[in-house]
C-alpha cells in the first residue's frame, strides 16, 4: 500500500531489507514475551513434591482450600467418604456412582487436553527458536541495510590498499586493506602476502574478513 | 610497494562486491529455510490445534456431566445429614491441626491469621463436599480456567508473531521482484507470488 506500483519501480537495498531486522525482533519478542508468562505447569496431575507443596502453601493462604487436600490424614475425614445414604434414598447411589463416572472422565480428558497443550507449547517455542534463528542469520543484512543511504553501485568499496614500506602499522608480511561496507565505517582487514593482490582469492578473502568483522560488532 | 591505481580498487571492489552479494543471497536462502520450517511447524500447530478443540469439547461434556450430578446430589443431601455432620464434628479438629502442622513445617510462614481464616472456613464447610469428592470437582474446574488462560496466551502470542510475520513476508518481501542497481540481483531467489496467501489477494 506504501508503494503504488511496487513491480514497475526500482527498489533499493536499504528500502528492501531495512524493515526487515525490526520486524523479525517484534515479531520474536511478540512470541517470547507472553510465552514466558504462562502461569501453568505440566502435569498437573503428578507434580513435583515442591511444586505441588507450593501449591497446596498457596491454597492454604488464599482462602484455607488447600487443607482439605489433607482429610486422607484424618481418620473421621475418611469414614465420611464411605457414608452410605442408600437406605434412606436408594437414588443416592446411582448419582454417586454417576458423579464418580463423570469425574473420571472429566480427569481423562483434563490429563489429554495437558499433554496437547504441553504439545502445543513445545510447536511454540520451535517457532519462537524459528524466529530467533531468522533473527541471527539475517538481521546482519538488513542492519547493513541502514547503511546504504548513497546512490554507490559497490556494496564493498576499496579505499586503500597498503604494505609495511608504505605504512609502518602495517605487520610484515601482510597487505592491509580498508574497505567500506555500503556506507559503513571504514573496516581495515590484514591478508597475508602469500595471497597476491593478482590472485582471485585475494579479494574473496578481503571481503570475507571485512564482513566478519562487520558481524562481529553488529553482534557486539 | 606499487601504487594502486583507481581502476585496480574499482575492479577490487567490483570483486568485493561479488563476494558481499553472494552471501547475501546465502543469507536470503537461509531465510527462505527457515520460513519453510515455520510454515512446517505451523502446519503441525494447526493439526494440534484441531485435536486441542476436540479434546475440550469432550473435556467440557465430562465437566458439564460432573457438575450435573453434584448438583443432583447436592439435592438430595439432607438424607443422612446427621451420620454425616457427627463424623465432621470429629473430623475437623484433626483437619485443622493437621493443616497447621503441614503450614509451619512446609509454607514457612506466619501461622496466627491463617489458623483463625481456616477455622472459619472449616465451620462454613459442608461435609458433604468430601463425600462428593468436592475438592476433586474444584480442582478440575481451577485446571479448566488454567487451561484455557494458558491456551488464550499462547494463541495472542503466535497472532501477534504471525500477523508480524506475514506483512513482512508478503508485503515488503516475497511480493517484490526488485529492480536493483546493482547487476549481481540476490532477490531472483524468490518467487513473485506471496508464500501464505493464495493468488486471488493479488488479483484483488
Amino acid at each position: 500500500n506504501i508503494i503504488p506500483f511496487p513491480r514497475f519501480q526500482p527498489l533499493n537495498f536499504h528500502d528492501m531489507f531495512q524493515p526487515f531486522f525490526d520486524m523479525i525482533h517484534q515479531a520474536q519478542q511478540a512470541m517470547d514475551v507472553n510465552l514466558h508468562r504462562i502461569p501453568y505447569h505440566f502435569p498437573i496431575e503428578f507434580p513435583e513434591e515442591d511444586n505441588q507443596n507450593r501449591t497446596v502453601c498457596k491454597e492454604i493462604r488464599h482462602n484455607s482450600t488447600g487443607c482439605l487436600k489433607m482429610k486422607d490424614q484424618c481418620e473421621k475425614c475418611q469414614e465420611i467418604l464411605s457414608v452410605d445414604c442408600s437406605s434412606n434414598n436408594p437414588a443416592q447411589v446411582q448419582l454417586r456412582q454417576e458423579l464418580n463416572n463423570s469425574l473420571q472422565i472429566a480427569e481423562k480428558f483434563t490429563k489429554l487436553y495437558d499433554e496437547l497443550l504441553q504439545s502445543y507449547q513445545e510447536k511454540m517455542f520451535n517457532t519462537s527458536s524459528l524466529l530467533k534463528q531468522l533473527n541471527e542469520q539475517f538481521s546482519w543484512v538488513s542492519q547493513l541495510a541502514n547503511l546504504t543511504q548513497s546512490e554507490d553501485p559497490f556494496y564493498l568499496q576499496v579505499t586503500t590498499v597498503g604494505s609495511q614500506t608504505s605504512d609502518s602499522n602495517v605487520p610484515v608480511g601482510f597487505t592491509k586493506v580498508v574497505v567500506k561496507l555500503f556506507d559503513s565505517d571504514p573496516i581495515t582487514v590484514m591478508i597475508p602476502e602469500a595471497v597476491s593482490r593478482n590472485n582471485p582469492k585475494f579479494m574473496e578473502t578481503v571481503a570475507e574478513k571485512a564482513l566478519q568483522e562487520y558481524r562481529q560488532k553488529h553482534r557486539e | 610497494d606499487q601504487a594502486v591505481s583507481d581502476t585496480e580498487l574499482q575492479e577490487m571492489s567490483t570483486e568485493g562486491s561479488k563476494y558481499i552479494n553472494k552471501e547475501i543471497k546465502n543469507a536470503l536462502k537461509g531465510v527462505k529455510q527457515i520460513k519453510t520450517l515455520i510454515e512446517q511447524t505451523n502446519e503441525e500447530r494447526k493439526s494440534l490445534l484441531s485435536n486441542l478443540e476436540e479434546a475440550k469439547k469432550k473435556k467440557e461434556d465430562a465437566l458439564y456431566d460432573t457438575k450435573d450430578s453434584e448438583m443432583k446430589l447436592k439435592a438430595s443431601q439432607g438424607v443422612c445429614n446427621d451420620t454425616m455432620m457427627a463424623l465432621w464434628e470429629e473430623c475437623k479438629p484433626c483437619l485443622k491441626q493437621t493443616c497447621m502442622k503441614f503450614y509451619a513445617r512446609v509454607c514457612r510462614s506466619g501461622s496466627g491469621l491463617v489458623g483463625h481464616q481456616l477455622e472459619e472456613f472449616l465451620n462454613q464447610s459442608s461435609p458433604f463436599y468430601f463425600w462428593m469428592n468436592g475438592d476433586r470437582i474444584d480442582s478440575l474446574l481451577e485446571n479448566d480456567r488454567q487451561q484455557t488462560h494458558a491456551l488464550d496466551v499462547m494463541q495472542d502470542s503466535f497472532n501477534r508473531a504471525s500477523s508480524i510475520m506475514d506483512e513482512l513476508f508478503q508485503d515488503r518481501f516475497f511480493t517484490r521482484e526488485p529492480q536493483d542497481t546493482y547487476h549481481y540481483s540476490p532477490f531472483s531467489l524468490f518467487q513473485r507470488r506471496p508464500f501464505f496467501y493464495p493468488k486471488s489477494r493479488i488479483a484483488r
